[in-house]
């Protein structure tokens, strides 16, 4: 893997986005992965839609939770996604009100990805941002920095927040991930959340995913 | 003072016997009913308790015991709850007359109050409870509080409800001093917009329980990144 990498410097990235008062972190991620895979594969940066999901996704709950495999299945079925703009987000379940002719955007299929961080590093630079799912322990006062809690505090199995790897590199020698959250960009470094890579931490390596353009 | 015999004698004799306590203990059981209905409340058992001067402040360190009533309502509760009390530990620090409770713990228990005077039961406030209480601490919660406050835009609807949420907040900012003391990285933690919200708030919105929950759709396994 290259020794650094950062989508967001390369267009892949839409901004930071607000799921608001809501367990739709699910839907998030996999939007901002499905954007990324869209950009590499089309060159087009679309801002996709979440509401879609939690309206037209049955298998999942909507504001009270959801996974990251489900959601590309939907996707697959429904037949695509619409943007943001044309399906907007409301931070609560609502009718689904999807319309193919809508799409922006379709996928063919989803993987899993390796739980080895080196080759999923790999991975990320060379095929693009990265679906995830951590425990979120300490996340509610997280400020700034390269976040490691202690492994029995932030237990790989309890992993309850999707979020979106955009990128990974070094701060004075101590390797992180960089995180797209989706708790806005007044939170975090501008919304985005820094998290030790290399070590497991919060389970970041457990239910990689992206799906396949 | 020996535990009277029925509960509500046990209130008055209560009383009496430790009138210093009843403040902090009132003020305790209050945050703990806080947001439930009338007649969903608990009512306070026995109560000891310790006392030791902090800053310009005291800080009560409660044990006692909370009778939560049978609930048969099935809106309330989708279960009957038989009658249930608990036992609960408590620190209230009064300074320049206001409350602020630091630390709440409640577990279900036998209606003895065991015996277990030898407890440290201040061990969050601050990390160790060696280290004396900063001067002024409500005094500056209340400040650092308006500030967030200020900041994040917070309207509450009533009194109660700011008091409340500024003993959530004040309880989260020593959270929040004991996640960083115990992490590895250079990650800062602090007041954030979520600063006002109990843990089991910011799970409920936020997080997503499905996620440890369910296994989800089986992926095939994504091919390797070949070795340049």
């Amino acid at each position: 893997a290259p020794h650094e990498w950062d989508w967001r410097n390369k267009g892949a990235v839409t901004k930071v986005k607000d799921q608001g008062m809501c367990g739709s972190c699910w839907a998030f991620s996999v939007t901002g992965n499905v954007e990324g895979q869209w950009f590499l594969k089309r060159g087009a940066l679309l801002s996709l839609s979440e509401q879609e999901l939690l309206d037209c996704d049955t298998v999942d709950k909507a504001c009270l939770g959801g996974l990251p495999s489900n959601a590309y299945s939907a996707i697959k079925t429904l037949g695509g996604l619409e943007t943001e703009d044309d399906y907007s987000y409301h931070g609560h379940l609502q009718t689904c009100s999807f319309s193919a002719k809508k799409a922006r955007v379709y996928i063919n299929d989803s993987v899993e990805l390796t739980q080895n961080e080196l080759k999923l590093a790999a991975w990320l630079a060379e095929n693009g941002p990265i679906s995830v799912a951590i425990n979120a322990f300490g996340m509610q006062f997280y400020r700034r920095g390269i976040s490691h809690p202690l492994r029995p505090l932030c237990s790989p199995w309890f992993i309850d927040h999707a979020v979106l790897l955009v990128g990974y590199g070094n701060r004075s020698d101590t390797p992180f991930w960089a995180i797209k959250n989706s708790w806005g960009s007044d939170w975090g470094e501008e919304g985005y959340y820094y998290l030790h890579r290399g070590s497991g931490a919060c389970g970041v390596n457990t239910m990689a995913s992206s799906a396949v353009v | 003072a020996p535990a009277p015999s029925s509960p509500a004698a046990r209130n008055e004799a209560w009383v009496s016997a430790f009138p210093e306590l009843l403040g902090p203990a009132r003020y305790a059981l209050e945050m703990y009913n806080h947001g439930r209905a009338a007649g969903t409340r608990a009512a306070l058992g026995s109560v000891r308790g310790r006392v030791r001067r902090a800053g310009r402040g005291m800080v009560y360190s409660l044990k006692a015991t909370l009778e939560e009533p049978p609930c048969n309502d099935p809106t309330v509760c989708q279960l009957p709850v038989a009658k249930k009390t608990l036992l609960c530990s408590f620190e209230v620090l009064n300074e320049l007359g206001k409350h602020v409770l630091l630390r709440r713990n409640c577990r279900p228990v036998e209606t003895k109050v065991t015996d277990d005077r030898n407890e440290t039961l201040s061990s969050v406030l601050p990390l160790s409870n060696k280290a004396p209480l900063p001067q002024d601490f409500s005094v500056r919660m209340v400040s650092i509080f308006k500030e967030f406050v200020t900041k994040y835009n917070r309207t509450y609807e009533t009194k109660e409800e700011a008091q409340w949420r500024m003993s959530v907040f004040a309880s989260n900012v020593i959270r929040a001093q004991k996640i960083q003391a115990l992490d590895r990285g250079t990650a800062q933690y602090g007041v954030t917009k979520f600063s006002d919200l109990t843990e089991e708030e910011f799970r409920t919105f936020y997080l997503n329980p499905l996620l440890k929950e369910k296994p989800g759709r089986k992926m095939r396994l994504a091919k390797a990144v070949p070795d340049p």
